[in-house]
C-alpha cells in the first residue's frame, strides 16, 4: 500500500535509523 | 567482503563521496567544511552485514512515475540498490560564507571493469524531483582496478539556497522537519549497457555531534 504523507518516525524503520553513531 | 558491508553491487563500488564549501582565509589558505561525508574504509569479513530496509517504506520519497525508484529495483540487480541516512554537519558559522566561498560534491567509485559511468544525481523535494545532473566519467587504472573519480562538481544553486535556508532556520528541529521532506536519488549506470550499478537513496537530518557529519548504510530490500 502507499506510505505517502506517513512522517519517517511511523514507518518501520530500523532502530538505529534514529540513532546518530557517536563516533566520527 | 565489500558485498554487504559497504556501498557496493556487484560491478561498483563507492569508495568515497563528500559534500562541502571551502572558504578562502587568505591566498594561500582556504577552510573546508564537509556538510556529508562518507570516508574510504577498509572493511574485513568480521565487520556485521548492513541492516536492511523495505524500500516500499520509501518509494513515496522519490520519483515514483516513470523511471521512479520502484522500476529501477524491479530492473536490478537488486544489490545494487542502498539507503543512506545522513546527518548532516550545518554547524560551519566559524567559516565567513559570502561569494568567495565553493560549494561541492566530490565522489569516488571502483570496479573491476573497464566501464564509462553516468552519474545521475537527483534532488527531491516531496518525492518530486526539482533538479538532476548527469555526470560521465571515464575509468583510470589506479593499483589493479579501475577508479572512477568525480572531483570538486559544483553544486547547483538551488542546493546552495536550500543549505542557507536551513542554516538560518533558529531551531533544529525545525530544520530536521524540512529535510524529513528532502532527499537525493543517486544512479550510477553503465552508460554502455545501461545496466545500474549503483542506487544510492539519502536521506537527512541534522548532526547533534561535535565530531561532524554521521552517517548509516542500510541494503534496501523487498520482503
Amino acid at each position: 500500500g502507499s506510505v505517502e504523507q506517513v512522517p519517517m518516525r511511523k514507518r518501520q524503520l530500523p532502530a538505529s535509523f534514529w540513532e546518530e553513531p557517536r563516533l566520527s | 567482503v565489500w558485498q554487504d558491508r559497504t556501498i557496493a553491487s556487484s560491478k561498483l563500488r563507492m569508495l568515497e563521496f563528500s559534500a562541502f564549501m571551502e572558504v578562502q582565509r587568505d591566498p594561500d589558505n582556504y577552510s573546508k567544511h564537509l556538510f556529508v561525508h562518507i570516508g574510504q574504509t577498509n572493511p574485513s569479513y568480521s565487520d556485521p552485514l548492513l541492516e536492511a530496509v523495505d524500500i516500499r517504506q520509501i518509494y513515496d520519497k522519490f520519483p515514483e512515475k516513470k523511471g521512479g525508484l520502484k522500476e529501477l529495483y524491479e530492473k536490478g540487480p537488486q544489490n545494487a540498490f542502498f539507503l543512506v541516512k545522513f546527518w548532516a554537519d550545518l554547524n560551519s558559522s566559524g567559516m565567513l560564507d559570502g561569494p568567495g566561498s565553493f560549494y561541492g560534491v566530490s565522489s569516488q567509485y571502483s570496479s573491476i571493469e573497464n566501464m564509462t559511468i553516468t552519474v545521475s544525481t537527483k534532488v527531491c523535494s516531496f518525492g518530486k524531483q526539482v533538479v538532476e545532473k548527469v555526470e560521465t566519467e571515464y575509468a583510470r587504472m589506479e593499483g589493479g582496478k579501475y577508479v572512477y573519480r568525480i572531483h570538486r562538481s559544483p553544486m547547483c544553486e538551488y542546493m546552495i539556497n536550500f543549505i542557507h535556508k536551513l542554516k538560518h532556520l533558529p531551531e533544529k528541529y525545525m530544520m530536521n522537519s524540512v529535510l524529513e521532506n528532502f532527499t537525493i536519488l543517486q544512479v550510477v549506470t553503465n552508460r554502455d549497457t545501461q545496466e545500474t550499478l549503483l542506487c544510492i537513496a539519502f536521506v537527512f537530518e541534522v548532526s547533534n555531534s561535535e565530531h561532524g557529519a554521521q552517517y548509516h548504510v542500510y541494503r534496501l530490500v523487498k520482503e
